[in-house]
């Protein structure tokens, strides 16, 4: 971990100048230890280039040695990138409010989808109405009606209907309900599959989200970037949720689909249980991944 | 794109990117860019031999294919474990259909008794399967679901006994505990068994998989592994990590979310898969 190589070479700069060289050598324990924690490789090479460039670029002042420099350069550039905290949710003033959830095959979506159709009635006081839209997964609907009738929160389905279709009926029935905030659960799909991705996009078309959120595994690998990017391509999406943070996964993840993206990470899902959603702080976050 | 000539560094680099991306890891990439470094130390190369050199080295890391050890009689009992959504439920549904195919006699054991509709979720396989299923009281103790099922494996002869389990973390010291209670459940009942414990792993995972290969190992003794979700655009490496720190077959690989998408795992295609 960064932990263990990063503080030798950092302690070992103790007292020095910053130079090309040891600014070389920390870099590449650096690019060890984001890899480690899978952040997505072309995001590694452009993180140690801004860091190295400012490493660099720093007037050194009498008596700060360039370890503790770097400690605070890479945690600062880290903690910088992974930011906005920005867990608020805008809500309409006329009709209901949309959020869509998407991404991979068990990522977490119907469990975030509950949790968060909670933190609104719990904490914002919303009405909200969780729509079961996943007509593929084996018991997908019955699910969410679980996790529904646990929270007392309505879940609205209705057979024979195709996901863009249902989603649009459910938008209106939330306005017969008097529900203001409407979350959709969407089935798991990959990025690659053209039909599912367009059936995505016209669930979007048809319900126009307020928020469109894509739900990732904390644990993903590399591979986090390539997903990322095509739900972010397919969907304006508004902000990222990442799942399972209660595992020991660094969660490099997190930096990776930030930066391919653009986009705020909003919750982080800590726990199977319907309580355990809490707004992101990018500065744990850039701790955990540094190891 | 490498040309033939001197092994430079571009081209080392090339290469290491790509395993890295494969989630190889950052030391084992390293590793066999080197061992390919020193092979062609000197020496002119054509670029249709690295790969191939490549492929060989992790082909040899791979060995050979090993199928499922089946019980010299009775009920092979086989216990599926594996961290929250990798695919577990799924790959009982697929197994049992192939093990059905094949002529066994297939029963199921819903052991997941905590998520939201899990027995349901098994339950609709085993529907449409034809499969019977074990199940038990809402959130009752899986063990109790296991001893059940392991009663009726052996009174109604049926050949294999395929044991869901709820997903857990690792880190989860009361739910690796619960999967340990379960796993001496099945060994006090049946002293050969469990005959093959495998972890689900989806191969979108990172580094992770490390951790969670060797600790489902470490509470109970993984046998073999299922690498689920290869129909994406993750590859899978973090396979030949793994295999640095514990010995354990691939078994299967999951291709898909239907009941046929299953393959027994075939080490020369998913190194092809590799680098196609
Ligand atoms: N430990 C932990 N488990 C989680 C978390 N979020 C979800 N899970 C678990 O992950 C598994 C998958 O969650 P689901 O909500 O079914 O995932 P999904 O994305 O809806 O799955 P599909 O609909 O099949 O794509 C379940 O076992 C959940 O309980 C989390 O933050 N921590
Ligand atoms: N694309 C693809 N999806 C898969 C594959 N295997 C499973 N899935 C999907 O992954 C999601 C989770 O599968 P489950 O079988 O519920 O996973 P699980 O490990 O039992 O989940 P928990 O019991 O909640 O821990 C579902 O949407 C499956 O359809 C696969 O090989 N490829
Ligand atoms: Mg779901
Ligand atoms: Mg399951």
């Amino acid at each position: 971990t960064i932990t263990s190589r990063f503080t030798d070479i950092v302690a070992g700069l103790r007292g020095k100048k910053i130079t090309e060289g040891n600014v070389k050598e920390t870099v590449r324990a650096i690019r060890v230890a984001l890899l480690e924690a899978d952040v997505a490789l072309p995001v590694v090479k452009s993180f140690v280039k801004k860091v190295s460039d400012k490493a660099l670029g720093l007037e050194v002042v009498e008596g700060v040695d360039a370890g503790q420099l770097f400690v605070k350069i890479v945690q600062d550039e880290l903690t910088e990138l992974m930011g906005p905290v920005d867990p608020e949710i805008p809500f309409r003033n006329k009709g209901p409010t949309v959020i869509l959830l998407a991404g991979l095959q068990g990522s977490g979506k119907t469990t975030t989808c509950a949790k968060l159709a909670k933190l609104l009635r719990d904490k914002k006081e919303r009405r909200p109405l969780m729509v079961a839209a996943d007509l593929q997964r084996p018991a997908a609907i019955e699910q969410l009606k679980v996790l529904g009738k646990q929270l007392d929160i309505p879940v609205f389905h209705e057979p024979d209907l195709a996901p863009p279709k249902l989603c649009e009926r459910a938008v209106e029935e939330a306005q017969r309900l008097g529900c203001d905030t409407v979350l959709l659960d969407t089935a798991g799909r990959l990025h690659i599959d053209e039909a599912l991705m367009g059936e995505l996009k016209d669930v979007a078309k048809k319900t126009k989200p307020d928020q469109i959120f894509l739900v990732c595994d904390a644990m993903t690998g590399q591979d986090a970037v390539n997903s990322a990017k095509e739900f972010n391509e397919t969907l304006e999406l508004t902000g990222l949720i990442l799942t399972k943070l209660d595992g020991d996964a660094r969660g490099g993840a997190a930096l990776s689909v930030k930066h391919i993206t653009g986009k705020t990470i909003k919750f982080i899902g800590t726990g199977e249980k319907l309580d355990r959603l809490e707004p992101f702080h990018p500065d744990r976050m850039a701790s955990r991944i540094l190891g | 794109q490498l040309v033939s000539g001197k092994l430079d560094d571009d081209a080392l680099e090339e290469i290491e990117a790509s395993l890295i991306q494969a989630d190889f890891g950052p030391r084992v990439a390293l590793e066999l860019t080197d061992a390919l470094r020193d092979a062609y130390k000197g020496k002119e190369f054509k670029q249709e031999e690295l790969i191939p050199f490549l492929k060989t080295r992790l082909s040899a890391i791979l060995g050979e294919p090993e199928g499922i050890r089946w019980a010299d009689s009775g009920t092979t009992v086989i216990l599926v474990t594996g961290v929250n959504g990798t695919g577990k439920t799924t790959s009982i549904a697929k197994l049992a259909k192939s093990f059905q195919l094949s002529g066994k006699k297939v029963l199921v054991a819903a052991g997941d008794t905590f998520r939201a509709a899990a027995v349901e979720q098994l339950g609709i396989w085993g529907e449409r399967l034809g499969i019977e299923m074990v199940r038990g009281e809402e959130n009752a103790d899986p063990a109790a679901v296991v001893f059940d099922a392991i009663d009726i494996a052996q009174k109604d002869e049926y050949d294999v006994l395929l044991i869901d389990t709820a997903g857990r973390l690792h880190t989860q010291t009361n739910l690796m505990n619960q999967l340990e209670k379960v796993y001496r459940v099945i060994q006090k009942r049946f002293p050969e068994a469990p005959h093959e414990v495998l972890q689900v792993l989806d191969a979108t995972t990172g580094q992770n998989a490390i951790r969670q290969a060797t600790e489902f190992k470490k509470s109970v003794n993984v046998t073999g592994l299922v690498l689920t979700k290869l129909d994406g655009t993750a590859k899978g490496g973090v396979i030949f990590p793994i295999l640095r720190e514990v010995q354990l077959p691939v078994k299967y690989i999951g291709v898909g979310e239907g009941v046929d998408d299953l393959q027994v795992f075939d080490p020369k295609k998913f190194v092809a898969a590799l680098f196609g």
